[in-house]
This record gives structure tokens, C-alpha cells and sequence, in this order.
């Protein structure tokens, strides 16, 4: 099973429309392999994206640099996987 | 009767068994039937409630994106509700002595069990692209609306590449082959997660549609509905305005086909969870969903056309 230890889930807010167009830019790099679960849209509208673990670091210094202000949503993505499972085990085995 | 949890997730061999449960328990109203096979041969259930005859019908589809578990467990937790209040609540009597309603649970069932047997994250269809080491394609950037318009990529690796052709994914040939074929499907109503949106036609152009104004009423009234319950707010409008141009969706399909009442919803995350949503959340959402779900079957029953 695929693991996402570590990825972070950013909520992103775009002052202006020169800060969706920075976001754009980083929508279509795809080495940064970048999930968004919330799409761009316009200025001022909450992004939600899902950041690798590894590609946190360079994403989150592009955010700062263009002063794109951010908030982290999902703090790592694999915590609330576990307890997703628990969840399901333990609901499995209260209906059995 | 079969001790099923709708408060939880489950994986699809768990649903199937659940579909049975209903048809055993409700024999006289309730009734599974296959439509097709997925990409990876396995089966494509639909549960039909109907009190006999062949009706005009409401059409329920969920979880055609397969990471958005909460829309499977809210269409199998509004199947037992309606079976369980035929007979019981007034407006589900009337509306299925008038009405069928066809719902399937499982819209993209080999992208559901990858999501829970690989990767969690999964959106897509599991077919396979000549030339292409990338899987899948959007089933919803795949229906004959606007397709390979913006909104929708034609890079296979992207996770809304709209795939090789109009219908490609047997997923979505399957239902639209079924919508054909029955004829009388009057209203087509897909659950998405996670924004807390209703949204209706179209998505593949910013135009409005002719029944703008009885559809944005519609969904108004059933947004209320949603929010009644525990205050969920929901965005109300056309896919283009509320969520961005998306071009090869469901219900721009339907409802150029013919089907005035084409509706899409994106279920509740009120906590941040985005796609994660926690199991305990899982009821009060399908409960929420199913005041709105009920306005506009309602509407569906009292306006036929």
C-alpha cells in the first residue's frame, strides 16, 4: 500500500490575481507530483492541496517567497489514514 | 436486519453484500440489477426500488470519483433509508408510487478497491492507455458533453486526463447505455464530496442553461433543507460558476440529453478533513444530504415533464 507519511495538506489563499497566476505555475510542475483536492479559482477562494513529504520544503519556500499566505490543513496525511483503519477494524469487529 | 453500519466505511465486496441484504429484506420494493462490468470485469450494481411497473425514474449515482468514500457510504446509508421509509414517511410513499428510483452506490468500482488496497488516493477509472505508463482516466471528464474541453487534460498521467474517446470508460458507457435504454429517467443526480456544493448544468460552457432559473430554485430550497439539520452551508450554482469550467461531466450529459433535473452535490467537510472525512461524520452527512436529496425528488414527483 502506498504510504503518505509525512505529506502535509496546505490551505492556500491567493490575495490577487497575480498570486493565482504564481499558484498556476506551480499546478503544472509536475515533478512536485501536487494533489489539489480544492481547486484554484480565483483570488481570494481557499485551495486545498496535498504536498509529498519530499516536496514539502520547496513548496512551502515558493509560497513564502511569493508571500502567498498558507496554512497547513492535514498536518500528515498518514496519521488520519491510520485512524481511518482503526476506525474500519474496530467497526468490523462490532458487527461481527 | 443484517447488523450492516452505515456509520462506517466498507469495502466493496462488503457493499455488494449489504445491496443483497436490502433486496432479501425488502423483497417487494427492492431489487439489485447489473448494468455492466468495470474495466476489471467486476460487476456494476444497481439497486431499484420500485412498487411495480415500469415508471418514470429519479436516477442516484455515487462515488464515480473513487477517493470520495463518503459519497459511497451516503448512497448505501439513502437505500436503506428509502426502503425503510416506504410505507412510513408520506412524501418517499408517494414519490415511489409515482416514481422508481434507481441508485448505484459504487459508480467506479475498480478505482474504489484500489483506493482502499493500494492508494488511498485514487480518483480515476483503472484502464489501461496504449503508449501511456499512466492509468485511469476521470469518468467524469469522460461523458459526450463538451468532451476534451477545458476543464478536462488529455495528459494521461493527469488525474482529469478525459481519456481517449467520448464514453471510453465502460464505467460511464454503462450508464449511459442504461439511461437510454429506460427512457424515462426524469431526474440524474450524482454525490460527490468534499465542498459542500449543489451545483446543476453545465460545467463544459459558462452559459446558463434554459431551466437556470427552476433549477437554481430547486436547488435553493433543497440546500435549506441540507442546512437545516446541523447548519452545514452549501454554495448553490451552475458547475462553471461555483467550481471552475469542467467540460465531459455526468449531468451536463443528462441534461443535454434531455434530463431537465441533472444535479451534482459535494457532500459536507465542515472539519477540514477533505477526502478523510472521519467515519463519525459519516451518518450525520447522509442524513443532511438526504433533506436535500428528498426537496428535489419531491419537486421531481410534482413537476413531470
Amino acid at each position: 500500500q502506498k504510504t503518505f507519511i509525512g505529506d502535509q495538506v496546505l490551505e492556500i489563499t491567493p490575495r490577487n490575481e497575480e498570486q493565482v497566476k504564481n499558484l498556476r505555475q506551480l499546478e503544472t510542475e509536475a515533478h512536485l507530483q501536487l494533489d489539489f483536492w480544492r481547486p484554484l479559482r480565483t483570488a481570494g477562494e481557499k485551495v486545498h492541496v496535498r504536498i509529498p513529504f519530499s516536496r514539502l520544503q520547496a513548496v512551502k519556500i515558493f509560497l513564502e517567497s511569493h508571500d502567498i499566505p498558507y496554512s497547513i490543513m492535514i498536518e500528515d496525511v498518514q496519521v488520519l489514514l491510520d485512524k481511518e483503519n482503526e476506525e474500519m477494524l474496530f467497526h468490523r469487529r462490532k458487527e461481527r | 436486519s443484517s447488523g450492516f453500519d452505515f456509520g462506517t466505511y466498507h469495502t466493496l465486496e462488503e457493499i455488494f453484500q449489504e445491496m443483497d441484504n436490502l433486496a432479501e429484506q425488502y423483497p417487494d420494493l427492492v431489487s439489485k440489477l447489473q448494468i455492466g462490468y468495470s474495466f476489471e470485469k467486476r460487476p456494476i450494481n444497481v439497486l431499484k426500488f420500485s412498487t411495480g411497473g415500469n415508471k418514470p425514474a429519479i436516477w442516484l449515482d455515487a462515488g464515480i470519483h473513487a477517493r470520495e468514500w463518503v459519497s459511497h457510504a451516503t448512497a448505501l446509508w439513502t437505500a436503506n433509508q428509502i426502503a425503510s421509509d416506504y410505507g412510513k414517511d408520506p412524501s418517499i410513499t408517494a414519490l415511489l408510487d409515482t416514481m422508481d428510483i434507481f441508485l448505484l452506490p459504487v459508480t467506479n468500482p475498480d478505482g474504489y478497491v484500489f483506493s482502499h488496497t493500494e492508494n488511498r488516493m485514487w480518483r480515476k477509472t483503472r484502464s489501461t492507455i496504449s503508449g501511456s505508463l499512466c492509468v485511469g482516466v476521470d469518468p467524469n471528464r469522460n461523458w459526450d458533453a463538451g468532451f476534451g474541453g477545458p476543464g478536462s487534460s488529455d495528459n494521461p498521467c493527469s488525474d482529469s486526463y478525459h481519456g481517449p474517446s467520448a464514453n471510453s470508460e465502460v464505467e460511464v458507457k454503462s450508464i449511459v447505455d442504461f439511461v437510454k435504454s429506460h427512457g424515462e429517467i426524469k431526474a440524474f443526480i450524482t454525490l460527490h464530496s468534499y465542498s459542500q456544493l449543489l451545483m446543476y448544468p453545465y460545467g463544459y460552457k459558462c452559459t446558463v442553461s434554459k431551466d437556470f432559473n427552476e433549477l437554481n430554485e430547486v436547488a435553493q430550497i433543497a440546500a435549506e433543507a441540507v442546512t437545516s439539520l446541523y447548519g452545514t452551508t452549501y454554495e448553490v450554482g451552475p458547475i462553471c460558476s461555483i467550481i471552475y469550467q469542467a467540460s465531459g461531466g455526468s449531468i451536463d450529459w443528462t441534461y443535454d440529453y434531455g434530463i431537465k433535473y441533472s444535479f451534482a452535490f459535494e457532500l459536507r467537510d465542515t472539519g477540514h478533513y477533505g477526502f478523510l472525512l472521519p467515519v463519525n461524520q459519516i451518518l450525520p452527512t447522509a442524513e443532511e444530504t438526504w433533506q436535500g436529496l428528498k426537496k428535489i425528488m419531491e419537486h421531481v414527483r410534482d413537476n413531470p415533464y
